[in-house]
């Protein structure tokens, strides 16, 4: 078939099986449909340019060009079907994959990636984002957590209290994202909860994406005096982040929710056979 | 003797000095990632006294720092283990567990010995390395408290001796 599918009674997702991305999200229980392309990009770190010689690195954020490069255009995919779990692996390239996964009963789309050894033979610097492209009308505006309190209301090239000149149009447009992400165009939103704290933006309406992974060459001069450059082979980086479709009154609800299970998630400890009786004495 | 204190300072001194976020030379960065260690370890035996006194059992408690790469030599060895699942949330919670296994058929069982539906699933395997196979199975864990699984690897001799006890007493 053209298109791939994973479902459970609340959410299905559809695969284009030709590219092995993610092309659809359906909210079942409340018939919401959505068309979304996620992959894997990485900005060119900046190493100076005439404007300014600032450079990219742990403190700053500033990539060369304003486009991000795709990690690669399609996925090898393998499909996992069975009563308990139904999941896609998604290997992008030596460095980067992903499993979409959806267990019953669950109304999130869970999205595990892993990201490394970053290369970096070539000498650039990259800063790798995961990206979701919806048709979704969302004004220029997105929602961030604030230290996973208050959300906060973020527009591109806009500051609430001061006239903005923007000279950094996708680092400027950078907010952290302590715990939940956000866009919506007032009839559905599409929340993305992270396991960890990231940063994370809107670019252009109806698209979302979170920086997941970095590796510089250069230092950008900010007092640590080293670049942000793991040694030896490098490091390999593996999270969450779990996608929420649902209608704007009620999506609130599901992701407090679901950054509560996250945050406070369960611990698993193991014992092997053979126990005996314990007294507090 | 369990102790929750190393970590605490641990966690000031990262926190204090704003560890997380990679602003700050490699050595200082490795020597944040061994106070978190060591400062983890007294903490997994606190865990395991307070597991013990509140199950009333005393056991060899194992933690798994490595489960996000399935790697758990525990499940992926033994024939038979216990997994304690401890919620801390203030709301009953179901959680699917994946634990790496060898490649098998497993019995679990909940906390009330009734049997729990559970799959093995293949991982995908990269060039070069062995197949990799994890258990799941879900397990529902009550308010701020904790429940017990218990896992067994049914072995080919087992299941045909079981087979045959099943014909016998049709037979009879």
């Amino acid at each position: 078939s053209r298109v791939l599918t994973i479902e459970n009674e609340y959410i299905r997702a559809t695969f284009d099986s030709s590219t092995g991305l993610l092309m659809k999200i359906e909210n079942m229980e409340q018939k919401l449909s959505l068309p979304v392309s996620q992959g894997f990009f990485w900005y060119n770190a900046s190493t100076g340019d005439k404007k300014s010689p600032q450079a990219s690195g742990a403190y700053i954020f500033r990539p060369s060009r304003l486009k991000p490069l795709p990690v690669s255009r399609w996925a090898k995919i393998h499909l996992v079907k069975t009563d308990l779990v139904q999941e896609v692996y998604q290997n992008f390239s030596a460095w980067c994959s992903q499993v979409i996964r959806l267990y019953p009963g669950q109304r999130h789309l869970e999205l595990e990636w892993t990201v490394g050894p970053i290369p970096v033979e070539e000498y650039w610097g990259k800063e790798v984002i995961s990206r979701f492209d919806t048709p979704m009308k969302t004004n220029g505006e997105f929602y961030t957590d604030s230290n996973g309190r208050e959300i906060l209301k973020r527009r591109r090239d806009h500051r609430p209290t001061w006239k903005l000149s923007q000279t950094e149009p996708v680092a400027g447009n950078y907010y952290p994202v302590s715990t939940r992400i956000y866009i919506t165009d007032g009839h559905m939103q599409l929340t993305v909860v992270t396991d960890r704290s990231q940063g994370g933006s809107s670019l252009k309406d109806g698209s979302l994406e979170l920086m997941v992974h970095r590796r510089l060459m250069v230092d950008d001069e900010r007092g640590v005096a080293e670049p942000l450059m793991e040694s030896e082979a490098g490091s390999t980086v593996r999270g969450r982040h779990l996608v929420l479709l649902s209608s704007v009154s009620d999506a609130a609800a599901r992701h407090r929710l679901l950054a509560e299970e996250v945050v406070l998630a369960p611990q698993v400890v193991l014992a092997q056979a053979g126990s005996s009786l314990y007294y507090s004495w | 003797t369990g102790d929750s204190a190393p970590l605490n300072e641990a966690m000031a001194v990262l926190q204090h000095h704003d560890a997380v976020t990679g602003t700050a030379r490699q050595n200082v960065a490795d020597d944040y990632a061994r106070q978190l260690a060591a400062g983890w370890g007294p903490c997994e035996v606190l865990v395991s006294n307070a597991l013990s006194q509140l199950s009333y059992y005393k056991q060899n408690f194992s933690f798994c720092r490595e489960l996000n790469i399935s790697i758990c030599p525990v499940s992926q060895e033994s024939e038979h283990f216990q997994i304690t699942i401890y919620n801390p949330l203030g709301r009953k919670v179901k959680h699917m567990v994946r634990l790496p296994v060898g490649e098998g058929i497993f019995f679990v069982k909940d906390p009330d010995g009734k049997a729990v539906p559970n799959n093995v699933v293949m991982l995908p395997s990269s060039s070069g390395k062995e197949d990799q196979w994890e258990l799941l199975f879900s397990a529902s864990v009550p308010a701020l408290g904790f429940s017990i699984y218990t896992v067994d690897k049914v072995s080919v001799q087992n299941n045909l001796q079981a087979i045959s006890r099943k014909h016998r007493s049709h037979a009879r």
